[in-house]
């Protein structure tokens, strides 16, 4: 039996939208910890995973490890169903082939259950090292929000460069190119750009700008995200999730041909 | 020019 109870249905809400532009299925994999889920996208250039810890739900239990498979736009619709304050369960029994969705209104004057059917989904597990990065970037979602809409009306592809002077996203197109820079800047002035590099290295580094684009889609989860980066590894964007857990992206670099 | 690489380059099958 596993059953997880979060206060406001506006969690769920926002981790399916920063997760079902990238992938079709996943195994939701549910364990007395809490709740994990990584998948590739179908090109295998990125990955997501997110993780939720149960102790820190509303409620939550789970005797039996269990997998559940979901069609993420399918539960995106049902979620739609419910109010962002609903108070929101999800449940599966084991060996179950559905998962139950409760939503209760504010004032729990208003019930709401829905059924969604589950799928067999066979999933490539990537084991991912862990890693000491040369370079790690805390900087506003909104901001890096910004700079990848930016820069997607320039070019397909995104040059970003850390060193000690600050962090700065180039592209270049068929009709011209733009940079933004941001200066590392420990003071906490209003109006500053509030950025925190960690850096041992100098890291200059290629990624594709629509990937990027899908990772935005996590910033109402968090006011800051972290970019992390090495040499010749993949791009680690991470948003927390409060203290609940995180959703993390990693991306694959364009390489020299 | 420079080409995407592939995730499985980097991260093993678990």
């Amino acid at each position: 039996m596993f059953e997880a109870t979060f206060n406001q249905a506006s969690i769920l809400k926002q981790v399916l939208e920063a997760t079902k532009d990238l992938v079709n299925d996943a195994n939701w994999d549910c364990s007395a910890e809490g709740i994990a889920l990584q998948a590739m996208d179908s090109s295998h250039v990125s990955l997501v995973s997110l993780s939720l810890r149960g102790d820190e739900l509303a409620s939550y239990r789970c005797e039996n490890q269990i997998s559940l498979g979901i069609n993420m736009n399918t539960m995106t619709k049902i979620l739609k169903c419910a109010e962002n304050n609903d108070r929101t369960i999800i449940r599966a029994d084991d060996d179950a082939d559905v998962m139950v969705f409760v939503f209760e209104s504010e004032g729990r004057d208003k019930t709401s259950k829905y059924e969604m059917k589950l799928m067999d989904i066979d999933s490539e597990h990537l084991g991912i090292p862990e890693q000491e990065y040369s370079a790690t970037v805390q900087m506003s979602s909104k901001e890096f929000s910004r700079i990848v809409r930016d820069l997607s009306t320039i070019g397909e592809n995104v040059e970003i460069t850390v060193d000690k002077e600050g962090i700065t996203f180039g592209a270049k197109g068929e009709s011209g190119s733009g940079t933004v820079s941001l200066k590392s800047n420990p003071s906490v002035d209003e109006g500053s750009s509030n950025i925190t590099i960690d850096l041992t290295d100098s890291v200059k580094l290629n990624f594709a700008l629509r990937y990027l684009t899908f990772f935005t889609k996590a910033a109402p989860l968090s006011d800051n995200v972290s970019l992390s980066l090495s040499a010749d590894v993949p791009l680690m964007v991470e948003y927390a999730i409060g203290d609940v857990g995180f959703i993390r992206y990693y991306l694959a670099p364009k390489i020299d041909d | 020019a420079k080409k995407q690489a592939k995730l499985f380059s980097f991260f093993g099958k678990a």
